[in-house]
């Protein structure tokens, strides 16, 4: 995937970190200190569709697909999360207790055209 | 064939304007955690808990089980540390209350594993008995009546272990357990340290919220 950087308008992985200190969270969120809620943004032309793909073949198959049936601006192709892993977090409850969870598919590691 | 006129998407152009958004993607992230902890609201503590007993307990915390279930089987489970109240107690016994927050049992709550974990201080060459009395509500009234005991043999100063079973599990998953111990013999009753915050007994259970009835595929 790609991350944005400068003023690329093309399907990338924008970072944006929140310091718990920041939002008044860290009295009751004993780890991590923030979060990575990445997100992705830019557009997809039609010619990038699949991009990346899992495997480089899958973008060409979907090319040769748009070509062969000259679908020029039909549907859509959408800049989503492609990778994505869980978010470890220990906080505290209403009634002092310690928890530690694995909140799966909350950070976005790579983006990519539908 | 780009229509005369029209700009190339992918050339340089307004990226995402950070700083103009951040009170909104600030929300965004408060709202996406609490959601995903199925809170309502961030919680307030009602008791804060001292950075000795918060470490003291993460160093008991067992690791995950050796048979754990590969990462894209398992569905979002919570290890959660309770910390004993002392209740109602006298020269020869202590109750211990342990509570469980509703907001990680708010669709039921599966208990994987609990075990109560306390720290006894014995004068040198004795050894120690004591009583572990699991209350549950009775069915009936709001009665707590002695589901199971368990009588345990400490001949060690340290922290020691006791695995809890299916009526303590039970009665984590209803949101409150009650403990009893009832030393026997002659050592003192003040053998288990209560007050000393970086030795406070604790509860931890594994727990997997939604259905108990969990159709396991063969």
């Amino acid at each position: 995937g790609i991350d944005c950087q400068g003023g690329s308008r093309m399907c990338c992985r924008q970072e944006f970190f929140v310091d718990f200190r920041e939002i008044g969270w860290q009295d009751w969120i004993i780890q991590p200190e923030g979060y990575a809620m990445n997100f992705c943004t830019g557009q997809c032309p039609l010619h990038v569709a699949g991009i990346p793909g899992i495997a480089a073949s899958f973008h060409t198959a979907v090319f040769n697909l748009l070509k062969a049936n000259t679908a020029a601006g039909a549907g859509g192709s959408c800049c989503v999360p492609t990778v994505q892993r869980p978010l470890s977090l220990l906080y505290y409850d209403r009634n002092s207790n310690i928890v530690k969870t694995d909140i799966p598919d909350m950070v976005v590691e790579a983006c990519g055209c539908s | 064939t780009l229509r005369p006129g029209s700009q190339c998407p992918v050339c340089g152009g307004p990226a995402v304007d950070l700083e103009s958004h951040r009170e909104l993607l600030l929300d965004l992230a408060k709202r996406n955690i609490l959601d995903k902890l199925h809170l309502s609201q961030r919680p307030t503590l009602s008791r804060p808990v001292p950075r000795a007993a918060l470490r003291t307990a993460l160093q008991r915390l067992c690791g995950p089980p050796q048979w754990a279930l590969p990462e894209e089987y398992r569905s979002q489970e919570y290890d959660i540390i309770s910390f004993a109240e002392t209740g109602f107690s006298s020269i020869n016994q202590t109750r211990l209350n342990f509570h469980f927050s509703s907001d990680e049992t708010a669709g039921g709550m599966e208990i994987r594993q609990a075990s109560f974990m306390f720290f006894v201080q014995l004068p040198p060459n004795s050894t120690w008995s004591i009583n572990v009395r699991v209350f549950a509500l009775s069915p009936h009234d709001t009665n707590l009546t002695i589901a199971s005991q368990h009588l345990l043999e400490v001949g060690v100063s340290g922290w020691h272990q006791l695995t809890l079973g299916p009526e303590a599990q039970a009665a984590c998953s209803q949101g409150h357990l009650t403990l009893e111990l009832v030393p026997e013999g002659q050592v003192a009753q003040s053998s288990v340290i209560m007050s000393d915050t970086a030795h406070r007994p604790f509860v931890a259970a594994r727990v997997r919220p939604g259905s108990k009835h969990r159709v396991r595929r063969r």
